[in-house]
């Protein structure tokens, strides 16, 4: 584990077994920091009501990146699915996603809101990028507000724990998980047009599954 | 609460980015289920960099577009079984596939109806085909009730709308297996003659997800 107190090494979470259906992709290591121009970190920020096992994630893109989004249909949705919905109103590209686990910061009203925002404009200014270009994503109890305080002073050893290699997006794929027993990242390689091309990807989720997004 | 982050260094425009993205989400995400509930904070952000060089991909119809579709869905099926296989408390993986319908769309609503059951007779090892024909039933999509066909594994348990004699050890031993290695469940299901095909994924209900969730207070 690592010297540094509080990061938590990734190992103390297993692997899924990643099933990943057949075609002209080959599976490679390095999840969401496999494709060209990401990077990823995950840290224990100390939001995770007990335990010290990562629960802050942080996702960059070095350029502009084309952004999409997909979000539930529940409509009491929480603050970041609010706020990330309106970025993509308002915003073809996206440079960052956050991600904290322990607080669902969803029933908190204008309050949680507010929290969302502040969280996305410290980290748009710690990446020197415009605020609107931050989107979050936040799992763990509903009706509890994040620990923003704790949040925010984890902030930059997050942004310098950065990194392209698998270890960052392996560590971020835990830093998202709650209930989860196993992380999920899975990238692979394939050829578009002539080009090589990579496509990755971390999830979570083990409880409270029956996802309808639009 | 299911998130997602995908990222791609294909160069794609926004309007299509979006619809692809959209695309894989309905085969994949929203067709798994552990416990029927829909969460506040279910989110999916996709980035694409642009930094591979490709040739920007502006029409869902060019071939660059149909394989990197390809490769989306791959992947996020691939995350979202293993969020299933990860169900709490689950000890397998139960995979629905439906084939004979009119269209993907129904074929998906059928198998995640299927999935979305309790099915507590995976978890009791129980090969209950009853409850399968069942949830198919209340999908909401209509089909000739004689064209139903389900097996488990490799073991036909109805064809034609009628239950056949099989081998219950057979098909309990099957559901035991399974369960013994955490792997996964087959149920292949067929309404009909039609094109429409498609998956779900779920997992079986065990007296450990009670437990988990009792526990887990707001």
């Amino acid at each position: 584990s690592s010297a540094d107190a509080g990061v938590v090494s990734v190992k103390s979470m297993p692997a899924a077994p990643i099933l990943l259906p057949e075609g002209p992709w080959k599976q490679i290591p390095g999840g969401v920091t496999a494709a060209k121009g990401f990077k990823a970190a995950g840290i224990y920020g100390g939001l995770r009501a007990k335990g010290e096992k990562p629960d802050l994630a942080l996702v960059t893109c070095d350029v502009d990146a084309t952004a999409a989004g997909a979000f539930t249909t529940n409509l009491v949705a929480a603050a970041p699915v609010l706020y990330c919905r309106h970025i993509l109103d308002i915003s073809e590209t996206g440079r960052a996603v956050l991600i904290n686990a322990g607080q669902a910061n969803a029933a908190t009203g204008d309050a949680g809101y507010q929290d969302t925002v502040e969280c996305s404009n410290a980290v748009a200014q710690l990446l020197h990028v415009r605020p609107e270009s931050v989107l979050i994503e936040s799992t763990g109890v509903i009706g509890q507000r994040i620990k923003k305080e704790a949040l925010l002073s984890s902030l930059p050893k997050l942004v310098a724990s950065l990194t392209s290699a698998t270890e960052g997006a392996d560590s971020a794929a835990v830093a998202i998980t709650t209930t989860d027993l196993v992380s999920k990242s899975i990238a692979v390689e394939t050829e578009v047009g002539a080009t090589v091309v990579r496509v990755g990807g971390m999830a979570k989720g083990s409880g409270m599954i029956h996802p309808n997004m639009a | 609460t299911m998130l997602g982050v995908m990222t791609t260094d294909a160069s794609v425009a926004t309007n299509i980015w979006r619809e692809m993205v959209r695309k894989s989400v309905s085969r994949s995400f929203n067709q798994i289920t552990v416990d029927g509930d829909t969460s506040t904070n279910d989110t999916v952000i996709a980035l694409a960099s642009g930094a591979s060089g490709s040739t920007k991909i502006s029409s869902l119809e060019s071939s660059d577009a149909q394989q990197l579709q390809a490769c989306l869905d791959a992947v996020m099926q691939g995350l979202a079984k293993s969020i299933a296989w990860d169900g709490e408390g689950a000890t397998c993986l139960i995979e629905i596939t439906v084939s004979g319908a009119s269209n993907e769309a129904e074929a998906a609503k059928i198998a995640r109806s299927v999935a979305s059951s309790s099915l507590a007779a995976v978890y009791g090892r129980d090969p209950n085909w009853g409850r399968i024909a069942c949830a198919v039933g209340y999908a909401g999509i209509h089909f000739n009730i004689n064209d139903l066909r389900v097996s488990l594994g490799d073991i036909l348990l109805m064809n034609n709308g009628q239950p056949l004699p099989f081998d219950r050890y057979a098909a309990s031993t099957y559901l035991k297996e399974a369960g013994q290695i955490h792997g996964t469940v087959n149920i292949d299901i067929s309404v009909g003659n039609g094109h429409g095909s498609s998956k779900a994924w779920g997992c079986d209900l065990s007296y450990d997800y009670v437990k988990i969730n009792a526990e887990y207070t707001t």
